[in-house]
């Protein structure tokens, strides 16, 4: 839709040969509408059309595209490549196990993405072991649990533990027993201001030295993604993101501001509750999910 | 009118940031500062601290007409259908709702009706539990309606006053979904009359503009008499709930700050458009 929109604005410059900051000032303000319609951060709008701005003006209109069809194509492959490789795979080097932690805000998706990983590692023929260090959240542990026996994968906790930095210590000593190669620790979700649950966040990450720490975003958070992706970067450090429930109708714009303020990549995409319904991350995909 | 004192460009632009920030939305927000503007050419400005008051009081003013608590009366057992998309916070809300109803006097009956999730009857059971509260459960996999049916069933002969139904979470665009709502809808009407006396749609602070869709589509299959909006302790602000408010009138009954059973408020217009501008 945004392609027809642009086709009527630069139906008047078809003859002018090239796109100038003059005749594409209508066009960006379009793009930056539907972008934070899609959700993504104000301030990442604005430095994207920063981007969009340098590399659209001077460039010369061919006589086999229209400057509509250029200018849609500047902006879309811009924004794929802002949103990172489609080739991030999971960092599972050096001698096993290899510990991974799924970290994020409450509800965001974590367990059921452990799950998930579960099933996608045993599918690749790894033997993952999940581990919940949830000792707040009523039922967590029977929550992961159940999942743990739906895809035949060992579980290991502590009911009744309230520390989960103990959790954390023994699991390894579980793995050995189990021959578990890949440690897929589930912790409780938590905001990413509480000053006193990221510091045990930290200490968590210090037990386990994992060498993924992937944060669950939820596929249909605002403006503030920005915030909670730059929060959790720079107390705990993240490896990676997954973002979760994008089989809904979210444009999903959350997906640029996480990449933009962080620099990390997204590594899989949460597209449904079955555990099955986790995807490789499609920069081209997600693109034009945002820009509608 | 010349525009002239101390409303410059400068600041309807930064005004204009802090709302879409906010999640209000693009539409919303160039609307409040052009009303902002009108404000200003009328000469009802005339001190830059006079802009976040006036605004404040646009926006109160919108959200004065949804803020209808949820009074429990005429009806007994008087029904609570929560629901909600994935995650956002049904479980633990209806645990507080039944805390709160508790503290008030009231005897209050759960249903678990949400079947499919991993371990979501456990988890409703511990804090009916905690609470003291009576709780109707299946087996996981059964029938949600059917559990419905039971909740109401029990809570009429055993002279409870609320039930509150607890149920999956689950995506507005998944159609197979929404007709299992519908059919727990259908299946309450029957069993009392006139329920559910209460269809609370429960969103997620942290969602962007999807919640106005989420409302939507719910609103449109299934009628919602009510709104809470949760996670309001983080840093997302839920100004979606200023185009929500304008396009759909439905009354916003509660807010949730926190994890705990304490940590829900009832819905104040003065004192969200005091948070939304902080
Ligand atoms: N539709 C859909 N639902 C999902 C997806 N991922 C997770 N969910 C659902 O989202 C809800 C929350 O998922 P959880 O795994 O419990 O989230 P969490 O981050 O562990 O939650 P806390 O531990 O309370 O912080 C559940 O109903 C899940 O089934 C997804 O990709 N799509
Ligand atoms: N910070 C904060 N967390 C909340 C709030 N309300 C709920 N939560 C947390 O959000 C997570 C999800 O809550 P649930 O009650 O399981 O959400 P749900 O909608 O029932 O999830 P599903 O049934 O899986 O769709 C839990 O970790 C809750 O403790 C709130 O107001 N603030
Ligand atoms: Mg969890
Ligand atoms: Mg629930």
């Amino acid at each position: 839709r945004l392609q027809e929109r642009f086709e009527t604005l630069f139906k008047k410059i078809k003859g002018q040969g090239k796109l100038t900051e003059e005749n594409i000032k209508e066009a960006l303000r379009d793009v930056r509408i539907a972008l934070l319609e899609a959700d993504v951060n104000y301030k990442v709008v604005k430095d994207f059309l920063e981007k969009v701005k340098e590399k659209a003006i001077g460039q010369g209109v061919l006589t086999s595209i229209t400057p509509g069809q250029l200018f849609i194509k500047i902006v879309y492959d811009e924004l794929t490549q802002l949103l990172g490789s489609s080739h991030s795979p999971l960092n599972l080097g050096g001698p096993p196990p290899h510990p991974i932690m799924l970290i994020g805000l409450q509800g965001s998706g974590k367990t059921t993405t452990a799950g998930k990983l579960a099933l996608f590692l045993r599918k690749k023929g790894k033997r993952p072991l999940l581990i919940s260090t949830d000792t707040r959240r009523p039922a967590a542990m029977e929550q992961l649990k159940k999942i743990s026996s739906q895809i035949d994968v060992p579980f290991f906790s502590f009911e009744g533990q309230k520390d989960p930095l103990s959790i954390c210590k023994d699991a390894r000593q579980y793995a050995i027993k189990t021959y578990s190669d890949v440690l897929i620790f589930d912790t409780a979700g938590r905001l990413h201001i509480d000053e006193d649950l990221l510091e045990e966040l930290v200490e968590q990450k210090k037990a386990i030295s994992p060498c993924e720490v992937l944060l669950t975003v939820d596929g249909m958070t605002g403006q503030d993604a920005l915030n909670i992706a730059k929060a959790f970067d720079e107390k705990i450090g993240v490896t990676g993101f997954i973002l979760t429930k994008m089989d809904g109708d979210a444009r999903g714009g959350a997906a640029l501001s996480i990449k933009a303020v962080t620099g990390k990549p997204i590594k899989f995409i949460g597209t449904g509750e079955k555990l099955d319904c986790l995807e490789q991350f499609h920069p081209e995909r997600i693109a034009s999910r945002i820009l509608g | 009118a010349a525009l002239k004192g101390p409303l410059d460009e400068n600041t309807l632009r930064e005004i204009e940031e802090a709302l879409i920030l906010s999640d209000c939305g693009v539409e919303t927000s160039t609307r409040l500062v052009e009303k902002l503007k009108e404000a200003w050419k009328k000469g009802h400005l005339k001190d830059p601290k006079d802009v976040k008051k006036v605004l404040r009081e646009i926006i109160g003013e919108i959200l004065k007409s949804v803020e209808r608590p949820l009074r429990i009366d005429n009806y007994r057992p008087f029904t609570i259908l929560t629901l909600g998309v994935n995650g956002v916070g049904k479980t633990t809300t209806v645990a507080k709702i039944g805390k709160a109803l508790i503290s008030d006097g009231k005897k209050v009956l759960f249903g678990a009706c949400d079947t499919f999730r991993a371990a979501a009857i456990e988890q409703l059971s511990e804090w009916a539990e905690r609470l003291g509260a009576e709780i109707v459960k299946h087996k996981e996999g059964s029938d949600p309606a059917a559990v419905a049916y039971d909740a109401i069933k029990a809570a009429s002969a055993r002279n409870v006053d609320v039930v509150i139904l607890d149920t999956a979470g689950r995506l507005h665009t998944k159609s197979n979904l929404i007709e299992e709502m519908k059919k727990i809808k259908r299946v309450i009407a029957r069993e009392t009359g006139s329920g559910p006396h209460e269809t609370l749609l429960i969103l997620d602070a942290t969602n962007g503009q999807n919640a106005i869709q989420q409302v939507k589509s719910f609103h449109e299959a299934l009628t919602v008499s009510g709104l809470a909006i949760t996670k309001l302790d983080g840093t997302a602000k839920g100004g979606f709930i200023l185009p929500v408010s304008e396009l759909f009138k439905i009354p916003i009954r509660y807010i949730c700050v926190g994890e705990k059973l304490e940590d829900l408020l009832p819905f104040s217009a003065e004192e969200f458009s005091k948070a939304l501008l902080e």
